[in-house]
């Protein structure tokens, strides 16, 4: 990794062994059709809602997708103070 | 509050760009976030370095993963330059952290915010108009197969793993959204941008909440 040394950090948990075969591939595109299917079919009337579909992720499994692009680690933040209202400046 | 607001249309906010294979969001939002305060101030808009902050933010994990608040904390802790991503391009893997003399020029930060401002979006959407682009982490489970429209279903916020930026708002329509800009290119999305429903902390977009300060 580049000479890191360093774990393979947090949420590693799908570690691809080469390039994907074309079973796979295919196999991950017919997944996302089905689910595109689905998540558009739940709100239809909805004239502003999200539109889900092919693109360029369609070839992964969700946890190849989640294995490689989603790797922030999530932190604590503390609340924002209720009693806090923020004025705010002009924007020019 | 104004009906929308886009920092994008004050010129402070830079191309999309990609991580492509490299899991490093955390450090895209982070450097987003100080080149759009920068340009606020008064500084030229340009890209600055992905992969001085993937390489050097000794507390994370480069592509493999990281933090938004660990990599503030060292910017900040560490007053760190800054360079331009000219002077220190983006790889999409992982490499030994370079380091610049003193006197080379960059940009850091004085400090930054970190706040939870679920159920309080309207005071984030004050502190997008106070402090600029806003450092979020997501839960992007679902932004796999997003194509376009207002994020409203289907994206919980259940478990934070995507870092990005919101750069503005618009309550103009029907589904009031927030403006998100990502990091897998501009084929994706709007033009690299989704559009959150506000006021339900869709995506938990309101959970984990930094701004930058310069």
């Amino acid at each position: 990794d580049g000479g890191r040394g360093r774990g393979a950090g947090p949420g590693a948990t799908f570690s691809r062994t080469g390039p994907p075969s074309r079973e796979r591939e295919a196999a991950a595109f017919r997944e996302s059709l089905n689910r595109h299917r689905y998540l558009n079919s739940l709100f239809p009337n909805e004239n502003s809602t999200a539109s889900y579909g092919i693109n360029q992720f369609s070839y992964l499994f969700p946890e190849e997708f989640k294995a490689i692009y989603l790797r922030s680690k999530p932190s604590r933040f503390p609340r924002y103070p209720t009693d806090l209202q923020m004025s705010i400046t002009n924007v020019s | 509050l104004p009906v929308r607001f886009d920092w994008r249309e004050k010129h402070v906010v830079t191309q999309v760009r990609n991580q492509k294979m490299c899991g490093g969001c955390w450090a895209f939002s982070v450097v987003g976030a100080v080149e759009s305060a920068c340009a606020i101030k008064g500084e030229p808009l340009e890209d600055l370095s992905v992969q001085q902050v993937i390489d050097c933010s000794y507390s994370n994990y480069g592509c493999n993963g990281g933090s938004t608040l660990s990599a503030l904390n060292w910017l900040n802790k560490m007053q760190v330059k800054l360079v331009k991503d000219s002077e220190y391009p983006f790889k999409a893997q992982n490499g030994l952290c370079q380091y610049f003399s003193v006197s080379h020029s960059g940009f850091s930060i004085k400090g930054y915010s970190a706040y939870d401002f679920s159920d309080r979006e309207d005071e984030m959407a004050k502190a997008l108009l106070t402090f600029g682009p806003l450092i979020v982490v997501v839960d992007a489970v679902s932004w796999q197969d997003y194509l376009g429209g207002v994020i409203q279903h289907h994206c919980s916020s259940g478990e934070a793993n995507h870092a990005v930026l919101v750069t503005g708002f618009d309550t103009t329509g029907s589904t009031p959204y927030w403006i998100v800009r990502n990091s897998w290119g501009s084929s994706w999305g709007v033009d690299g941008y989704a559009h959150v429903k506000m006021g339900a902390n869709i995506c938990g977009i309101a959970d984990s909440v930094s701004a930058v300060f310069v």
